[in-house]
């Protein structure tokens, strides 16, 4: 049994189409950054969870081959149960064979209200529970990518644009250079942050800090004193465990600018603050850890690539 | 050898429970933390 801790985000929004199996079943998965397993819902699956959403049936494909190996993935608020096999994933037009993945046989009840059935990660192999090859790494060894190493625009709106690049970077989604960030860590997509400041002053990271780039988490996450720091600059106050703006004074808010390998990644307030049915909310939230997290607020701003050949990470701004 | 999967900008689960009214019960019962996905030790 292999366990991976994942993500129970109620804020994640963008999700992509795959199918598995011969002939295919179709999946809404989220590319998620910050792991590296497979797995969808099951028809061994009785859980709400799980009946909200579309199962594989492995007697469907006749492509599938069991593993064997049970997978246990553990979220915030409870866990992902279920089995191992192998089969063919397609992703975008690749056909990857003989993908291992996670069949799930009981989801946290959290799951029920995702949109996403289940979740692809795009992280680094050692990371990945029960020694399972990431998607990404058969790509390569089955030399589906020209290039190894892959990239992400998110769009602010909601009916097209976002988009994930397997093996390659497209100059449609990005203006400017792109800067170059070694990996602190081949684990995570982990780098060096310098500083963050506002208006030119230190608020947060002073002297250097480690952030993992990643498409399954929303917000920007950090220690609880910095995130404290940067929503009482801009002017957030907290309610029932929620950082809230006044929806009125965004326009007002200053700009939020990390420092990576001496660039500027700056966010404007209309980046950091998100709007919903009780509010608007500030996009940077406390992990508690001294750990930071550059999530979706993040990465709509910059274009992200994820360079395995070089282990690095570009970013660029989104165009 | 380069392929674009698009991505759906989908009603978060947060959005889809405040419909609902249940937002504020999960987020007591189901207390989350991103760093969790981390760090177990916040789990």
């Amino acid at each position: 049994v292999g366990t991976q801790s994942m993500t129970n985000d109620a804020d994640l929004a963008y999700f992509g189409i795959i199918s598995i199996g011969t002939p295919p079943q179709s999946f809404k998965v989220v590319f998620d950054t910050g792991s590296s397993n497979l797995w969808v819902p099951s028809i061994y699956c009785s859980s709400p969870a799980c009946n909200n959403h579309d199962k594989f049936n492995p007697s469907l494909s006749s492509t599938y081959r069991q593993n064997g190996a049970s997978l246990r993935i553990q979220y915030g608020t409870g866990s992902m149960i279920g089995f191992l096999g192998y089969d063919t994933v397609t992703v975008g037009g690749f056909a990857v064979q003989n993908q291992i993945f996670g069949l799930s046989t009981s989801e946290a009840p959290f799951m029920q209200y995702m949109r996403a059935d289940g979740i692809l990660g795009l992280a680094y192999p050692r990371l990945s529970a029960s020694g399972a090859t990431p998607v990404f790494d058969n790509m390569m060894k089955q030399g589906l990518v020209s290039q190894d190493l892959f990239s992400v625009y998110l769009s602010s709106n909601s009916n097209s644009g976002s988009v994930v690049t397997f093996g390659g970077i497209d100059p449609n989604h990005y203006s400017g250079s792109i800067t170059w960030i070694p990996l602190s860590s081949e684990l995570y997509w982990q780098i060096t942050v310098d500083s963050v400041t506002v208006n030119g002053q230190v608020v947060a990271c002073n002297g250097g800090c480690q952030a993992i780039v990643d498409t399954g988490t929303s917000l920007i996450v950090g220690p609880q004193s910095s995130i404290s720091n940067i929503n009482q600059v801009v002017g957030a106050y907290s309610q029932n465990g929620n950082d809230m703006v006044s929806c009125n004074n965004i326009g007002q808010m200053p700009d939020v600018t990390f420092h990576i390998q001496g660039q500027e990644f700056t966010l404007p307030s209309s980046a950091y603050i998100r709007q919903s049915y009780y509010g608007c909310h500030s996009g940077f939230g406390n992990g508690g850890s001294s750990l930071w997290i550059l999530g979706d607020v993040f990465i709509r701003q910059y274009y992200s690539i994820f360079d395995r050949g070089q282990n690095r990470v570009g970013l660029a701004r989104a165009a | 050898c380069l392929v674009q999967v698009p991505l759906e900008k989908g009603k978060t689960a947060r959005e889809i429970l405040e419909e609902q009214g249940l937002w504020e019960e999960y987020r007591l019962k189901y207390p989350y933390n991103p760093m969790v996905k981390f760090d177990n030790s916040f789990a």
